[in-house]
Formats: structure tokens, C-alpha cells, sequence
């Protein structure tokens, strides 16, 4: 199924959700 | 809507027509499909046998193209110009669409020199209104352009057709997201569990003391 | 008083078949419709009002049209005559316009393009007039002044159907996607606008322009984390030191998130969301997709 294999390869895009340095102090 | 929904029609609409045609009418399908402003998946067309059987005709070259369209990227295009026909400027827009989704495959923050060399770009400005006008208002990526640090950090990219090869690195991803997301959930279960045994132990504690001052306010009285 | 009320309908008759509209109205104005010597209905007064407000807008005099419109507000809420009523609204509406409260205004030409009736007394509602109505009510919220209650009215214009059908809907629909208008989509909407919407400021900007920088940079505010003045005013097509004065007003009005640099000339745009926050949107998002596929195997039988 093409489709669903370029919506999965879209979400596995989304990973990690966030990364930036003010994140990290954020979430620490 | 967002991309898939908006191009399934578009895809069983060119998929149909495709597998109805022949030689030089599927060649003339193949520069729609891929001129298209709204169709960004091209493997569901690849697949249909009588694309295939271009192969070693005289409309090859297009095939080629087509091949081009499902995962290859404008420096593809640009390093191998006689595999291919030369492009019209619809199919050049849309290949360099496709090659800032392979870009954002790979990374988060896109730096503006990559781009600006992958799409062939010789300013900011401009690859700036591309980013903008054709990818972002387009819906095929959202993100946001940061000129300090002069890159481009994508929070959204569309889907582009596999790579071979591509599926299983996807299944690791997926297997260590998932491996990660039950480890995340065990060491949630186990903060909570340590929270209610810690609050049980506060309450036995508390009301210890509450008993003790109960005592020393008997025996004072 | 009889005998001059006659003559002076009959002046301001032939001064509307001249089209002076000013002389007209001023002709009527001089009709004591407070005076203790005659009986005179409220509907007659209201007429007159209206029918003065009217001819001053013909020349777009919106202070002595207000007036009037207000001498008018008194009477109306009384009124029984639709007509009357509806051109009274008619007035105050494009009153509000002429004064440039863009917002108002574009709420009354709403409130007027939905009339459901399409025969009110002797006069006919024709789709064209309140295709207008509806036509106003865009421009003049696409003028306004960008914020939260201007959102608001955007979103339901855009969700109203009717407005599709606009010529001026492809500029509503980049307005409301806060997508940035280029100098040609801004030259084709200013073809469209009336003199009072293209009238210089004292800034030295236009309604317009300001109005649309307003909006551009808010749309640029979505798409840039940072951008240089330079950048900024090339983007917009306006000079840089522009680009800035606006920028730094709206911030100080609270009408943007952000802070200017401006040893490096530097605008940085803050996202209204924290950062946890955003890392929970963006799981949200996450888990949505996931969902979104799940229905699709699902979909498919997989």
C-alpha cells in the first residue's frame, strides 16, 4: 500500500517531536 | 485535508487512464502526472504494467522521468540530463518539491546553504519565497525559517514515495519508537506506583504523629 | 412651516435630480422637524433623517451624515417601517466605513447581507445588493486592524459559503490562512476599494497598506523563527526602517509576540506556545497521524 507507506514514512518524520536546547532546559 | 487525501483521487485517476493506454499516450500521461500541481506520489503510475513495458521502447526516456519522479531529486536530474527528457518548468517546480521532502526525510533543521545548493538557488530571498510560496502554502511541509541561524526547521514533511531498501530501516525506526514508547510507559507506571506507595508511607507517617500527639495530649491532661 | 416644508422637498428634489447631493440634504436639514407648531409622526422623522444621512453619503460627508444617523437611532428602535429600518442600517454601516471602524462596519454589512427577506414594503431585495453588502463586509474586515475579534469575524466569513463566490475571495482566503499577500494580489484588491480606504494616514501609510504590512508581518511571524529588517522589507516590498516602525508598534500593542534587535537590524518572532507546550502539540500531532493511519489500514483491511 504506497499510500500508507508514505503516511508512515511521513509520521516516522515527526520523531523526535522536539529538539531544541530550550526544550531540554524546559523539560529538565 | 492533508496531502494523501487531497492526491488518492488524483492517483486512481491516473492509475486508470495509465492502464488504458499505450506507447506515445502513456508518454503524454506521464508529463501530465508529473506536471500535475497537486500530485506528489508517483510509485501507484510505476507500477501499472504497460508503464513498465515502456522499458527499451522509444518513449524509455520517459519512463525514465517517471522513475525520476518517484525518488530521485533535482541533482538526480541535473547529474544525469541525457537519461532524461528535458523538463518543462511545472516538472522542475514539482522536482524540487520533492527534493526538499527527500532533504527533510533525513533531517529536522535543514541549513539554507544545502538547500540553496540541492534546489539550485542562488539567493536567500528566493529560496525563501520557493520555501514559502511552493512548499509551506502548498501544504507539503510546515516549519519555520530561522535567517540568524539561516536554516529551515521542518515540524511537517508529506510523504514521498519509498526507496528500495527504505522499508526496513522504517520498520527499525518504528521497532525502537515502539521499544522506547513501552520502556517510556513502564518507567511512567513504576513513578506512579513509587507515588502511591510514597504517599501511603506519608499518610502512616502523618498519622503516627497524629496518634503520638494524641498520646502526649492524654497523658498531659 | 407647511409651505416651506413644501418648497424645500421641492429645492432638494431638483437638487437630487442635479446629483448635489450636499445642497440637497442641507435643503431638507432645514426642515425644523422638532417643531411644537406642527404634528409630525416619528415615521416622518425618521424618513427625513434617513433621507438626509443618505444624500450626505452620497458625497461620502460622513460627519453630517451622522448626524442625522443619530437623530435617526433615537426613532428607529420604535419603527415598525422595514424599509426605513433597513436603510437606516444601510446608513450606519457605511458610516462606520467612512470613519474607518472597519470592524463595526464590517459586522453591520454582515448583519445586512443576511436580510433573508427578499421584498421589504415597495422595495425589492435584489442578490446583488447583498452580494455588496457581503462584498463590504470582507473589505472592511480585511482593513481592520489584525487581532483576535478580527480573526473571528474572518473565520466566519470564510466559512460562509456565499462568500466563495466573491471576486474577492481568493484575497479572504490568504487573509484568513494568514498566508503573505504579494504586491500584485494587494495591487488587485486596492482596484476594488473605495477613496476613503486608500486615504493617507498621519503615519504617512495608507488604510491599506497598513493594513496589509499589519497582516503580511503576522503571516511572517508563522513562517520565520527570526528575519532581518532587510529581508523583511524586501519580503514586504516596503523599506526596511517601515518594516520596523510597524513591527515595533504592534509588539508594543501586544498584537504580535516578539523583539527587535536593533544593533543586528534583527526581528525575533516568540511562538505564543511554550516550548513544553509545543513538544505536546507536536505529540499530539504524532499521535493524530498515527491515528490517521490506523484508520487507513483499517480502511483498506490491512
Amino acid at each position: 500500500e504506497n499510500s500508507l507507506l508514505r503516511q508512515v514514512s511521513s509520521l516516522l518524520r515527526r520523531l523526535p517531536t522536539i529538539e531544541s536546547e530550550k526544550f531540554q532546559d524546559d523539560f529538565l | 485535508m492533508d496531502i494523501e487525501q487531497r492526491q488518492a483521487e488524483l492517483i486512481d485517476q491516473f492509475v486508470r487512464q495509465a492502464s488504458a493506454l499505450e506507447g506515445s499516450a502513456l508518454a503524454s500521461l506521464i508529463v501530465d502526472a508529473t506536471s500535475h500541481p497537486y500530485l506528489f506520489a508517483f510509485s501507484e503510475i510505476l507500477a501499472v504494467p504497460s508503464v513498465s513495458e515502456l522499458e527499451g521502447t522509444d518513449n524509455s526516456l520517459y519512463l525514465n522521468v517517471l522513475r525520476l519522479f518517484v525518488h530521485g531529486t533535482w541533482s538526480d536530474y541535473k547529474g544525469n540530463a541525457d537519461h532524461f527528457l528535458q523538463l518543462v518548468p511545472d516538472q522542475i517546480l514539482k522536482l524540487k518539491q520533492l527534493t526538499v521532502l527527500t532533504l527533510a526525510e533525513t533531517n529536522k533543521v535543514l541549513p539554507y546553504d544545502e538547500l540553496m545548493q540541492e534546489l539550485d538557488v542562488t539567493n536567500v530571498r528566493e529560496l525563501e519565497d520557493f520555501l514559502i510560496n511552493e512548499c509551506m502554502y502548498v501544504g507539503i511541509v510546515r516549519g519555520k525559517l530561522d535567517q540568524l541561524r539561516r536554516c529551515f526547521e521542518v515540524q511537517f514533511a508529506a510523504g514521498r514515495d519509498l526507496r528500495p531498501g527504505q522499508l526496513t530501516n522504517m520498520i527499525q525506526t518504528l521497532s525502537s519508537w515502539l521499544a522506547t514508547s513501552d520502556n517510556l510507559l513502564v518507567s511512567i507506571q513504576e513513578k506512579i506506583k513509587w507515588a502511591d506507595t510514597m504517599s501511603e508511607l506519608d499518610k502512616k507517617h502523618r498519622k503516627d504523629i497524629e496518634d503520638k500527639v494524641e498520646e502526649v495530649k492524654k497523658s498531659l491532661s | 412651516e407647511e409651505q416651506v416644508l413644501v418648497i424645500r422637498e421641492k429645492l432638494a428634489e431638483l437638487y437630487e435630480s442635479e446629483q448635489q447631493w450636499s445642497k440637497a440634504a442641507q435643503m431638507l436639514s432645514g426642515i425644523d422637524l422638532d417643531s411644537g407648531m406642527r404634528v409630525i409622526d416619528d415615521t416622518y422623522r425618521l424618513s427625513k433623517c434617513v433621507q438626509i444621512a443618505r444624500l450626505y453619503l452620497e458625497d461620502d460627508d460622513a460627519v453630517n451624515a451622522e448626524a442625522f444617523i443619530n437623530k435617526a437611532s433615537f426613532l428607529v428602535s420604535s419603527s415598525q417601517h422595514e424599509v426605513l429600518n433597513l436603510q437606516y442600517k444601510v446608513c450606519y454601516a457605511r458610516i462606520l466605513d467612512l470613519k474607518r471602524k472597519f470592524l463595526e462596519a464590517a459586522l453591520r454589512y454582515y448583519d445586512i447581507s443576511q436580510i433573508e427577506k427578499r421584498q421589504i414594503g415597495e422595495e425589492t431585495i435584489d442578490e446583488e445588493a447583498l452580494e455588496q453588502a457581503l462584498s463590504a463586509a470582507v473589505t472592511c474586515t480585511i482593513l481592520a486592524a489584525a487581532g483576535p475579534q478580527r480573526s473571528r469575524v474572518l473565520a466566519t466569513l470564510y466559512k460562509d459559503e456565499r462568500c466563495s463566490k466573491l471576486k474577492i475571495y481568493p484575497i479572504l482566503q490568504k487573509v484568513y490562512l494568514e498566508r503573505i499577500l504579494r504586491k500584485p494580489e494587494i495591487d488587485a484588491f486596492a482596484q476594488e476599494l473605495k477613496a476613503h480606504q486608500k486615504a493617507l494616514l498621519p503615519d504617512n501609510f495608507t488604510v491599506l497598506d497598513r493594513a496589509m504590512i499589519e497582516h503580511n508581518l503576522l503571516s511572517a511571524s508563522k513562517l520565520y523563527t527570526n528575519i532581518s529588517f532587510d529581508e523583511l522589507g524586501t519580503l514586504l516590498g516596503i523599506p526596511p526602517h517601515k518594516a520596523e516602525k510597524i513591527a515595533s508598534r504592534m509588539i508594543y500593542e501586544d498584537r504580535m509576540r516578539g523583539s527587535i534587535d536593533q544593533v543586528e537590524a534583527v526581528i525575533h518572532f516568540e511562538d505564543d506556545t511554550e516550548e513544553l507546550q509545543q513538544w505536546d502539540q507536536q505529540i499530539v500531532g504524532l499521535c493524530q497521524a498515527l491515528n490517521d493511519v490506523l484508520d487507513s489500514m483499517a480502511k483498506k483491511g490491512l
